[in-house]
């Protein structure tokens, strides 16, 4: 996945994701295509979770699946999840839940409690930061206001890091994938240097949904795995996401 | 435009949206979710209008486990072990997931696997 929150020159946040899914299971000799997303495209849908016939969140998500991966609660705060491959991983939460040992929330659940209950970015971010989990993952947060934004790294039990938005030192967007910031990503999987040399080129000033769906559009960043783009923009409510292929030539992961 | 392997080579894309071309495979249709009524129906609509594409994923995945593990036994596991797992997840998600299982006509346990595969899947 690559997930990104942005912030224009105006104070504009903007955040938008591609979502990869299905590295290894299955690859359809034929189609020249992983299997699995190929199945999650046709069960892709937007939902608009209503309370009193009014909008509570919107998502972008797979029909069956009750947790969520991308979300807007319009006006307030936008949230994305990437997936944290680690070897103290979702596996040992499992087991230690079967084991009667309940006290972590599982990750997609936390994430739509978040969306559902969550009245305000900075409670949004001290759930996500302080709720004990199964299993890793990077959050990648957005607010309403100047500097609202950040990627928060889980581990199953802590929060290891905060990356926050910093428009006065320059960093006017933060950008995850799959790899803790601090470390260099596999060199045969790096989409973070490309896409953040495609936003250093686009530039604040000329920062727009239409700039952001061009760097989700280069490959690497889009790549065979790619089931969906989602974009947001968190003030006016502008929500918006679109099925996603990379036809040959394109980079399997 | 080609893409080479590692390290990365392409230019940065200009001019893609509106989503067009190869690239776009198509819109993402609206559903409404009424945090209303009660959570074992709330989906009901959107399972009776995606019951086959939920069964597609599940028996694709099916197939792959199969694929690890001819003898059936995972699967068997599944079916078996993870329904009762569901009982001891939060309120709504349990009973929402039941729900999904109803109208799909899919077996608990299956449904219950799909919505933890993240938690099994980040090994």
């Amino acid at each position: 996945c690559t997930s990104l929150v942005a912030e224009d020159t105006t104070g504009k946040l903007y955040h938008a994701r591609n979502l990869d899914f299905g590295l290894f299971l299955g690859w359809d000799i034929k189609k020249h295509s992983w299997e699995i997303p190929e199945y999650l495209r046709p069960l892709t849908v937007n939902l608009d979770f209503q309370r009193n016939n009014k909008t509570i969140f919107k998502s972008t998500n797979f029909a069956g699946y009750v947790g969520m991966l991308t979300g807007m609660r319009p006006g307030i705060f936008t949230l994305t999840m990437n997936e944290r491959f680690n070897i103290d991983g979702g596996y040992i939460g499992i087991i230690e839940w079967i084991l009667g040992k309940r006290d972590g929330f599982w990750m997609s659940f936390l994430t739509r409690s978040v969306l559902e209950n969550a009245t305000s970015y900075a409670q949004a971010k001290d759930q996500l930061t302080n709720t004990k989990m199964l299993a890793p993952a990077y959050f990648i947060l957005g607010g309403n206001r100047s500097g609202e934004g950040c990627v928060i790294t889980r581990s199953r039990k802590a929060c290891l890091d905060v990356w926050e938005l910093d428009l006065k030192h320059g960093s006017w967007y933060v950008l995850e994938t799959n790899y803790d910031r601090w470390k260099d990503p596999l060199f045969l999987d790096n989409r973070r240097t490309p896409a953040m040399k495609c936003l250093n080129e686009t530039t604040q000033k000329k920062i727009s949904l239409p700039a952001i769906y061009d760097v989700l559009s280069t490959k690497p960043v889009l790549n065979k795995l790619t089931t969906y783009t989602t974009l947001m923009e968190v003030s006016s409510g502008t929500f918006e996401a679109y099925l996603r292929d990379c036809p040959d030539p394109c980079i399997p992961w | 435009v080609a893409q080479d392997l590692p390290p990365y080579s392409e230019e940065c894309r200009k001019g893609t949206y509106p989503p067009h071309g190869p690239t776009f495979k198509g819109k993402i249709p609206w559903y409404t979710i009424n945090l209303d009524s009660a959570p074992h129906k709330r989906w009901n609509q959107l399972i009776s209008d995606k019951k086959v594409e939920v069964t597609n994923l599940i028996q694709a995945i099916k197939n792959l486990a199969n694929d690890f593990f001819p003898s059936g036994k995972l699967i068997e596991l599944v079916d078996k072990h993870l329904a009762p797992l569901v009982d001891t997840l939060p309120f709504p998600f349990n009973e929402e997931i039941k729900g999904i299982a109803d109208v799909s006509g899919l077996p608990l346990g299956e449904v219950m696997f799909f919505n933890v595969f993240y938690e099994i899947f980040t090994v």
